[in-house]
């Protein structure tokens, strides 16, 4: 999946 | 989450702490950029404004927590607190050109036009560059203390352990945010310099200086 760290990265 | 992800947060940590305590050791903040701090405690205000909207894990949240705590305490101690040993004259750098091109990246270049993800998108470049005001004043007064050179060294190992972090997502969850990775890499490539002076002078016992 190609997406968005946001939510679960810092 | 993996060791590396949890290692660079914790090297993370441990860099934001070490600044606070050699400024409220020394009761001094002198070598310090001021600048550095206010573009951090902005790239984790806009980052983190996540908060309010969704909930990942008690410690997602506590680490945000506490990072925005730290970066505003930092700013406070430098910029209130401590005043009066804040080398002003040596942190020159122009915030500007800084803030203003990396605002207009994230309008051009983000996952999704909304206004979250656009600032989302804002703290993730500025990350990539908030420590320039740092090292340009270091090469400025061609020194360092050698306290502050730890604390970059463990600021620039998080952004290593990231990269691999990532390497690692890619391969056993094939999951990868080019955004995060491009801005990542240069901000990893911005502490190579410092990497290879603190690892020939600061490691064998020398102090920070830069031939003038």
């Amino acid at each position: 999946a190609v997406g968005r760290t946001r939510h679960d990265e810092l | 989450m993996n060791i590396f992800r949890l290692t660079g947060d914790l090297s993370h940590l441990a860099a934001i702490i070490i600044l606070l305590l050699k400024i409220w050791k020394t009761r001094s903040c002198a070598g310090i950029s001021g600048k550095s701090q206010i573009l951090f405690a902005i790239v984790f205000t806009t980052r983190y404004l996540d908060l309010l909207s969704s909930f990942i894990s008690l410690y997602n949240t506590s680490m945000k927590v506490i990072y925005i705590g730290c970066a505003y305490a930092t700013v406070y101690l430098i910029y209130m607190k401590f005043r009066a040993t804040y080398d002003g004259n040596h942190d020159s750098f122009r915030v500007e050109f800084l803030v203003v091109p990396v605002g207009g990246l994230a309008v051009l270049i983000n996952h999704d036009f909304s206004f979250l993800e656009i600032l989302w998108t804002f703290s993730i470049y500025l990350e990539s560059v908030a420590i320039l005001p740092q090292l340009f004043m270091i090469s400025k007064t061609g020194e360092a203390e050698t306290i502050t050179t730890h604390y970059l060294f463990c600021l620039g190992l998080y952004r290593a352990l990231y990269i691999v972090n990532w390497i690692w997502r890619y391969y056993f969850e094939a999951f990868f945010d080019l955004i995060a990775i491009v801005a990542g890499v240069v901000q990893t490539i911005l502490y190579c310099d410092f990497f290879y002076l603190y690892v020939t002078k600061v490691l064998k016992g020398k102090k920070l200086s830069l031939p003038a």
